[in-house]
């Protein structure tokens, strides 16, 4: 889903 | 992790080195816009400020460092340590006119109405035009040292290498970041005029110079 719970990325 | 995302970091920092290598062996840095510079440090320091406070993995931590440093060294070495070789007459494009309205947008348009998430929403919509300044010095000069033109070509590698990544993490997750997705693609638009120069010119080993 879409969120802010995914920071992985830089 | 997959390949395009590891490929699209790798790219990012091979970006970052080429250009401080450029600045440190020629003892000079004509020809690259201080002003982008400063706009990428100030992307990196807006979202990276989750290394305080969360935690992800030790690649994270350590690539989040690295750009940290290595793009304030990059700074550092432009206005202080060779700043008599800065062009600062051609580097006139006004960032107010890009962080004002980007700062605006981060606040209407954000995931989260909290300080690390709209300081977060900021730095994505920044990096997508913050090299706005050097193309806009290209334009001016009408041309670019080869060595700059593969910089640019390996910055703007790595966010296309980023739509794939999310076009891959959208079909084996079911994951997708609306405001990364859009801002990258508006970043790689940017990139498409330079990256038909870099392939047409560039690779056939003549220097970048625009029509007249």
């Amino acid at each position: 889903g879409q969120g802010t719970e995914n920071k992985d990325e830089l | 992790m997959n390949v395009f995302r590891l490929v699209g970091d790798l790219s990012h920092l091979l970006a970052i080195i080429i250009l401080l290598l450029k600045i440190w062996k020629t003892r000079s840095c004509a020809g690259v816009s201080g002003k982008s510079q400063i706009l990428f440090s100030l992307v990196f320091i807006t979202r990276y400020l989750d290394l305080f406070t969360n935690f992800i993995s030790v690649y994270n931590s350590v690539m989040k460092i690295i750009y940290l440093v290595t793009s304030l060294g990059t700074v550092y070495l432009m206005y202080f340590k060779f700043k008599a070789t800065y062009d600062s007459n051609h580097d006139t494009f006004r960032i107010e006119f890009l962080v004002v309205p980007v700062g605006g947008l981060s606040f209407l348009v954000n995931h989260d109405f909290t300080p690390l998430e709209i300081l977060w929403t900021f730095s994505i919509y920044l990096e997508s035009v913050a090299i706005l300044p050097q193309l806009f010095m290209i334009s001016k000069t009408g041309e670019a040292e080869t060595i700059t033109s593969h910089y640019l070509f390996a910055l703007g590698s790595y966010r296309a290498l980023y739509i794939v990544n999310w076009v891959y993490r959208y079909y084996t997750e079911g994951f997708f970041d609306l405001i990364a997705i859009v801002a990258g693609c508006v970043q790689t638009i940017l990139y498409c005029d330079f990256f038909y120069l870099y392939i047409t010119k560039v690779l056939k080993g003549k220097q970048l110079k625009l029509p007249a």
